[in-house]
């Protein structure tokens, strides 16, 4: 992690994470809802970030959907 | 494995609030367990640096699976203002590498970028009310110019990625771009008794000139929403003034003799209370405080010199000792290059290492990583500033006490190839290799 945090604790106990159904969720109590701009791109940002080997760059300023990729097929 | 197929974020604060200020929280706390995969901020500023960290968790393994291991952090930034100052004028930086610079920024939780966009050779920043400072002074008013279109891209860019944007414009000194565009604002020097054809800082002897600033800077206050104006104030050279007979009678007439540091500080506390007066509060360089100009309590002031006229720290020690809120830079020139790991002077530095008070030390508020513009334009910026601002960026945002080099190093080198798989440019740190490399090639 870079910048270390505060405070932290790990252990090499590890979950796995399907890019194709992974979501960034609002839980219904939260104070930021979806339509918070600041949010919603953030997930879409780091959707894009987190399972594309080569990540675009878009520069873009207005929300918009992260879409997550589409299943790999099935190789011979 | 088990499987986790999403993270849940919980904001506290019930705003989706329009834009960071100074006083945003930004602390946060990730769990991922058995149960659950869960952000928690009190603000959406707070939700963004843990969804960094939380992208900075996940990992890939040699077939390509993704991972996230069980952890638990509390975070929160030591200081509130984390910058990168970068000059657009000595060399003129086009939008996009702004943005990327941004998108970086945003990487290594940096929260404010501090845009010296004007300064002697060029005026970048399209005014509408003053538009020939920038046909008149830019490198190419076609070409090398900042649209209102563009600084709103930049304002909306840096907000969605919790970053500030802080403007400067230098003033009286470092002006000289503006002469062109606006004449009678600038000084005319004088090589014995008659005028050499040069210029030198803002006149500060004519009504005009604060009828000038107070049109500027009404529409600065308007297209810059930040509560803070960074205003400059540093290198005001005298000897043009003191070559103005004109300036030598006001001189005379005021009563400052020959001390011409009065002569700026008549000039900077009007400009104060002409931003001042729009609500806005203002940075300024350490010799506004140096000069002995009065300013306002709630001055913020920039030490950006490293040993003149005193070392560092005790011009920290001096700024708070006065009650005054300091931002540090001096040590964070990375248009200073030396051999070797330079990276590891940034990140040793310790802005709290002066003398004084608790009180003292809780009115540092944090520093600012700064590039000149001299040796740096579109086609090298990228890797002079990265990974090595990010140094500066985890002094400022970690804990006190993490100093460890060797746990730097390896932390700094495997994020260095985390920014190379992203797409940033970032320059390498030593001996090694990344693996990005070459899925990228």
């Amino acid at each position: 992690l870079w910048p270390w945090p505060q405070y932290i604790q790990t252990t090499d106990f590890h979950y796995t994470i399907s890019p194709h159904r992974f979501r960034f969720k609002y839980h219904v109590q939260s104070g930021a809802q979806p339509g918070c701009s600041v949010l919603d791109e953030a997930f879409r940002r780091y959707g894009e970030l987190l399972f594309s080997s080569r990540p675009e760059r878009q520069h873009q300023s207005v929300a918009g959907e992260w879409d997550p990729p589409e299943p790999a097929r099935k190789s011979k | 494995a088990m499987e986790k197929n999403s993270l849940t974020l919980f904001v506290v604060s019930r705003s989706c609030e329009r834009l960071p200020t100074l006083k945003s929280l930004e602390n946060y706390t990730l769990t991922i367990n058995d149960e659950q995969s869960f952000l928690l901020a009190d603000t959406v500023w707070g939700a963004l640096r843990g969804l960094e960290t939380f992208s900075q968790l996940v990992w890939r393994g040699s077939e390509g699976t993704y991972f996230i291991n069980k952890t638990e952090i509390e975070d929160y930034p030591r200081f509130p203002h984390r910058g990168l100052l970068l000059d657009t004028s000595r060399h003129y930086l086009p939008l996009p590498t702004i943005l990327d610079t941004l998108d970086v920024m945003a990487f290594n939780k940096l929260n404010v970028f501090h845009w010296h966009l004007v300064d002697d050779p060029s005026f970048p920043y399209e005014s509408f009310t003053f538009p020939e400072l920038t046909r008149k002074g830019s490198f190419n008013p076609v070409t090398h110019v900042y649209t209102a279109q563009d600084i709103k891209e930049v304002i909306e860019y840096a907000r969605l990625r919790g970053i500030r944007v802080l403007a400067e414009f230098d003033t009286p000194g470092h002006t000289l771009s503006w002469g062109p565009g606006a004449p009678g604002l600038l000084t005319p020097c004088y090589s014995g008794s008659h005028p050499s054809g040069n210029y030198g800082p803002v006149n500060p002897i004519l009504n005009s000139t604060y009828e000038f600033m107070n049109t500027f800077f009404l529409e600065i206050s308007s297209v810059f929403p930040d509560f803070y104006i960074h205003l400059g104030g540093d290198e005001v050279d005298f000897t043009c003034w003191k070559s103005n007979p004109s300036i030598q009678a006001f001189m005379k007439k005021k009563g400052f003799g020959s001390d011409f540091k009065q002569l700026e500080s008549f000039y900077i506390q009007i400009l104060l209370d002409i931003v001042a007066a729009y609500g806005k509060g203002y940075v300024v360089w350490q010799e506004v405080f140096d000069n002995k100009v009065k300013i306002r309590p709630n001055t913020i002031v920039q030490v950006w010199r490293e040993e003149s006229p005193v070392p560092y720290l005790k011009e920290l020690k001096l700024i708070t000792k006065a009650g005054f809120r300091a931002l540090l830079s001096a040590p964070w020139y990375l248009n200073r290059i030396t051999y070797g790991p330079d990276w590891q002077d940034a990140y040793l530095v310790e802005p709290l290492e002066f003398e004084g008070t608790q009180e003292q030390k809780s009115l540092v508020i944090g520093g600012e990583a700064c590039m000149w513009g001299e040796y740096v334009d579109s086609t090298n910026l990228e890797p002079r500033l990265w990974p090595r601002a990010g140094a500066i960026a985890e002094r400022l945002w970690s804990s006190q006490t993490v100093t460890d080099l060797d746990f730097a190093f390896s932390r700094l080198s495997d994020f260095r190839c985390e920014l190379l798989r992203r797409g940033v440019q970032a320059q390498p740190l030593g001996v090694g290799y990344c693996e990005q490399e070459f899925e990228q090639s």
